[in-house]
């Protein structure tokens, strides 16, 4: 999220960029008066990260996936973002103009508070509308926070198994019930994004040093869990579910070559159908989409 | 994997020290 932001040093203005996406934007939108409505907001900057955004998922998901190493080589990934941050650390910190024990006061601050997100535990929460809604508008405030990921907020909540079931749905013949239980999520996200940016922009213009000392403090507390060397426990969730023939090609060969299950997602054979149809060659078998999901990790010394 | 993780540190180092530099 707002990590990168940071590090590179466009945290100030990103968050003035979206900021300026207001209902000003959204009314000369709908009015079809473009020009102005462009003339209002940080288009041009947006572009280029959207861009840029764009490119890098692009990149990192097809040509060099992140999300495949992320699993089967995690020591070099969380190593890389792991010296990427310290170094950024050190020079953000070096960049704060006359370092005070006040700066250090905030820093130590933000390391707590940054701290004590990282290392909460999974709690059970309720599926209401009401709910889904503000997990929608927490996880977008973790997402342009330095070193607290949106997802990771998700899997706090204990709602990134259900959003990622309702995605699911998008594109099948439960479309329009996804799409209901989507809804308060991104309603959530836009509140959650329009009132956060407008709180950090505030205390950016007012209290510029102060804030950024406390995000710095932020990247400090996750340096915990981006550590390399972790005893990492996932969970698995199913977010497909395929009925296939017991006796079938695509089951013989999963039986023949098991699916390697240290990647993101795999598909492997869940339950029998019918256990009881008399013939193998009745049976029918579950073909299911597993996505695995770091839940906890413990950092030791090598 | 004590190598991998110290190497992906050294990258990580190198890249921001790098772009720092420029």
């Amino acid at each position: 999220g707002g990590t990168m932001a940071l590090i590179v040093g466009i945290y100030s203005r990103l968050i003035h960029a979206i900021k300026s996406f207001d209902t000003r934007f959204v009314k000369d939108l709908v009015t079809f008066r473009f020009s102005s409505a462009l003339s209002g907001v940080h288009w041009r900057f947006m572009t280029v990260l959207l861009a840029g955004i764009f490119s890098a998922i692009l990149f990192f998901t097809k040509i060099v996936p992140l999300q495949v190493y992320m699993f089967t080589d995690p020591e070099l990934i969380y190593g890389l973002f792991f010296g990427l941050i310290v170094g950024s650390i050190v020079i953000l910190l070096k960049a704060l103009d006359s370092f005070g024990w006040w700066h250090a006061f905030y820093v130590l601050l933000g390391t707590l508070i940054g701290f004590w997100v990282v290392t909460l535990v999974p709690a059970d929460t309720s599926e209401s509308p009401l709910f889904v809604f503000l997990s929608g508008s927490i996880a977008i405030c973790a997402m342009v926070l330095p070193g607290i990921s949106g997802s990771y907020i998700l899997l706090i909540l204990r709602k990134y198994d259900y959003i990622l079931s309702q995605v699911g749905k998008l594109g099948t013949v439960e479309t329009a019930e996804g799409l209901l239980m989507i809804l308060p999520f991104v309603l959530g996200a836009i509140t959650g994004l329009a009132l956060f940016t407008r709180l950090l922009s505030w205390l950016l213009d007012h209290y510029y040093v102060q804030t950024i000392a406390v995000l710095i403090g932020f990247l400090i507390g996750s340096l915990y869990v981006i550590w390399p060397y972790q005893d990492r426990s996932y969970e698995e969730f199913i977010t497909e579910t395929e009925v296939i023939e017991y006796t079938g090609e695509r089951a013989m060969e999963l039986r023949e070559n098991p699916p390697e299950t240290n990647l993101p997602t795999y598909r492997r054979l869940g339950e029998v159908v019918n256990p009881n149809a008399t013939f193998d060659e009745l049976k029918q078998i579950e073909l299911v989409t597993v996505k695995k999901k770091l839940v906890k990790s413990d950092p030791f010394i090598p | 994997h004590f190598g991998h993780g110290l190497i992906g540190m050294l990258i990580g180092l190198v890249m921001v020290i790098g772009l720092d530099f420029l």
